[in-house]
């Protein structure tokens, strides 16, 4: 699974929703605009609290009273910086237009604390260090791309969603369950 | 659907002018 959190806030109250698979492909989840992601979020599985620091892989923060997106997460985002500030900007500019648009720089921390939440209850620190892995992320987080790598990315980006339309776990799961309810 | 093929529109369009430096990137 690609463990992920969706948080709505309306009327200064917020929700926390659960989906399986989504952290992967948040950035993509993002594309259309509010109005429809908060239309996908609401059918979610409600969650009492946040995912922590080593299950969580993504979330996505919508808060309707201040139309602020907050979110983290995306294979093509987590260890790229560069293409973080890009995509976000692509966001703002096109279907988030009037929304602040901004990465959670510390995941889960970030989320947490935006939503006054005690930090304790998402840091777990039986994380395990991967010291192979952790050079690599470095040397990517390291990496300088130009304009044109960047416009490259956000390209596989689209492309990879336009080629996976029918890979929606989340969505695929929500309506064998309806089935299954109505068949009793 | 429509909106889809608008969406996708808008930010092929967003990414094109990345591409040709008509995007200030902070």
């Amino acid at each position: 699974g690609h463990r992920t959190n969706y948080i709505l806030i309306e009327n200064k109250e917020h929700d926390i929703y659960y989906a399986h698979w989504d952290a992967n492909i948040i950035g993509r989840k993002l594309f259309y605009g509010p109005d429809s992601l908060v239309q996908y979020i609401r059918p979610l599985s409600v969650s009492e609290k946040l995912l922590d620091t080593v299950w969580g892989e993504g979330a996505a923060l919508v808060d309707m009273d201040q139309q602020k997106l907050l979110f983290w997460g995306d294979e093509f985002l987590w260890h790229t910086p560069a293409l973080v500030t890009c995509f976000v900007q692509m966001l703002r500019e096109t279907t988030w237009k009037g929304w602040q648009v901004e990465w959670a720089s510390e995941g889960q921390v970030t989320i947490a604390k935006y939503l006054g939440v005690d930090t304790q209850t998402v840091l777990n620190t039986e994380e395990e260090e991967d010291d192979d892995e952790g050079e690599e992320v470095e040397a990517k987080e390291a990496t300088t791309y130009t304009v044109a790598e960047l416009a490259n990315l956000l390209d596989q980006m689209l492309q990879n969603h336009l080629q996976n339309l029918d890979y929606d776990p989340t969505a695929t799961i929500r309506s064998f369950i309806k089935d299954h309810h109505k068949k009793g | 659907d429509r909106h889809r093929e608008q969406v996708i529109q808008q930010l092929s369009t967003w990414i094109a002018d990345l591409r040709e430096g008509k995007v200030s990137l902070p």
